[in-house]
């Protein structure tokens, strides 16, 4: 695993997400429960706890959005990048963004919205790409069963160092 | 200095392809500015555990293709 230059990350435990609008591809219960269940991957195994918020601003904000959006980083299309999310930080800092161009999906008939979701709230807390192949943090997508899907030991080690366990 | 890829190696869409991928993914950092292409996909084919070889080979370019993430590979 890899953490971003400094290892930057939250100096706290309660964290904030909002889901600031929806892609057409997918029922928005379906959207709401892949996004908890990403979050859920990281607060089973460190200390962190996520809240959902509707309104203001959020630590994590989660939008679906076509080509040049807004951040300096556009998206390309269909294929190529999926999504992408910021390292832990004030503004845009920790927040996640997924690519709308690309067909989401709740099994693999298209792009898993909930494994690309993990990965990238792995960005979000502090996680850079891993080299090792099977990592949720490996930069390529690539489909697993959301349904018995457990977290690599590698992904684990990583939030581990910089959050320390789940003590419950 | 790096010593300039034969142009008659690469296509034009290769090179664009090779280019894009690696000012994306694996961009030059500032205490490395004037590495080779040739260098910059070894570092690339280093990361994914390819076979080494600095050249926009099948396997590399399966790699290049694959959709991902946007977040750059390098941490810095």
């Amino acid at each position: 695993y890899q953490t971003f230059y400094g290892s930057p990350r939250w100096n706290k435990k309660y964290l904030t997400y909002k889901i600031v609008n929806y892609t057409p591809d997918l029922p928005r219960e379906y959207v709401d429960d892949a996004i908890r269940r990403a979050l859920m991957v990281w607060s089973n195994v460190t200390p962190l706890r996520f809240k959902r918020v509707t309104s203001g601003q959020a630590d994590i904000m989660i939008k679906f959005a076509r080509r040049a959006h807004g951040d300096g980083y556009p998206f390309d299309g269909r294929g190529g990048t999926l999504a992408h999310a910021f390292q832990p930080g004030e503004g845009l800092g920790g927040d996640a963004h997924f690519d709308d161009d690309e067909r989401w999906s709740k099994y693999n008939q298209g792009v898993n919205l909930f494994l690309v979701a993990a990965h990238e709230f792995g960005h979000s807390l502090g996680l850079a790409h891993s080299n090792v192949r099977g990592a949720l943090m490996y930069p390529l997508y690539s489909y697993v069963n959301p349904e018995t899907f457990t977290l690599h030991w590698d992904d684990r080690r990583g939030i581990q160092k910089l959050y320390g366990r789940n003590s419950a | 200095f790096p010593i300039p890829l034969k142009p008659a190696l690469w296509s034009n869409a290769d090179l664009d392809i090779v280019q894009t991928y690696l000012n994306k993914f694996f961009p030059l950092l500032e205490k490395h500015p004037a590495i080779s292409l040739e260098e910059r996909i070894k570092e690339m084919q280093k990361f994914f555990r390819l076979t080494i070889t600095g050249k926009l080979n099948a396997e590399t370019k399966t790699i290049m293709q694959q959709p991902r993430c946007g977040i750059p590979d390098v941490a810095n």
